[in-house]
């Protein structure tokens, strides 16, 4: 059963969730004319530059995260910026969309630049969060224990983030359990895509690394 | 613009502001 308490923590963390999305006008750029290789990419960096903008208004808004130390509040944001992305991407590509749009969406990523041995994984990132159908407070709160992943490099008090995760992880337990009865390891499926997550988030940083050295 | 800044720069800048207001 899910205490009020932990009730009021979903609400909290779903609603801030809800506020803080990229801006329409960032947003519907991307499904605006065609853009050249180059262009694409400057037009994915911004959005990439304003989801870590949304993730930071988000984060602020988790109960206890502003009570961390700051520079461990850097380190979180720091190592977890890129999974939380790709997390929303996710969100946003198998949400039912207006016809077509999925379609230029996908091409305006492949035609980045970005190299097809990252694409594929990425796509069957996407593919795979989609199956599991997560309602929409699951997906709050998966980003939120994203987020407050305790062994992130350079983060020094992990114990008082460990606190912090483990109260999301058991709100987020209960809640499986509730949304999905027929399936009694969706709870642990959810957490076997975290680790989905950090691989994609390896592979990631290789191919900036590749970008830079070009 | 923003999209010039590095992820920790960009990190601490929207920390530190509250780009709601």
């Amino acid at each position: 059963e899910i205490t009020k308490k932990q009730q009021a923590l979903v609400k909290v963390i779903v609603d801030a969730y809800d506020r803080h999305q990229i801006p329409q006008d960032v947003a519907k750029k991307l499904l605006q004319d065609q853009y050249s290789a180059e262009e694409n990419f400057l037009l994915l960096t911004e959005m990439a530059t304003s989801q870590v903008q949304v993730l930071v208004e988000f984060t602020k808004n988790i109960p206890g995260f502003l009570s961390l130390d700051r520079e461990d509040q850097i380190a979180l944001l720091k190592g977890s910026a890129v999974e939380a992305m790709f997390l929303r991407s996710a969100q946003v590509l198998n949400k039912k969309m207006p016809s077509g749009h999925t379609e230029v969406l996908e091409e305006r990523i492949r035609k980045s630049g970005i190299s097809e041995e990252f694409i594929t994984p990425m796509f069957n990132f996407y593919k795979s969060i989609g199956e599991l159908h997560m309602v929409h407070e699951e997906q709050a709160l998966l980003t939120t224990i994203t987020i407050l992943t305790p062994d992130r490099p350079y983060v020094k008090d992990q114990l008082a983030v460990e606190r912090l995760q483990e109260t999301i992880l058991d709100v987020l337990r209960k809640m499986c359990l509730l949304h999905h009865p027929q399936d009694p390891q969706y709870f642990a499926r959810l957490l076997g895509r975290l680790t989905e997550l950090r691989t994609l988030s390896h592979y990631h940083a290789e191919m900036l690394t590749s970008w830079r050295v070009n | 613009p923003a999209s010039n800044l590095g992820l920790e720069e960009i990190i601490r800048k929207a920390l530190m502001g509250n780009l709601e207001e």
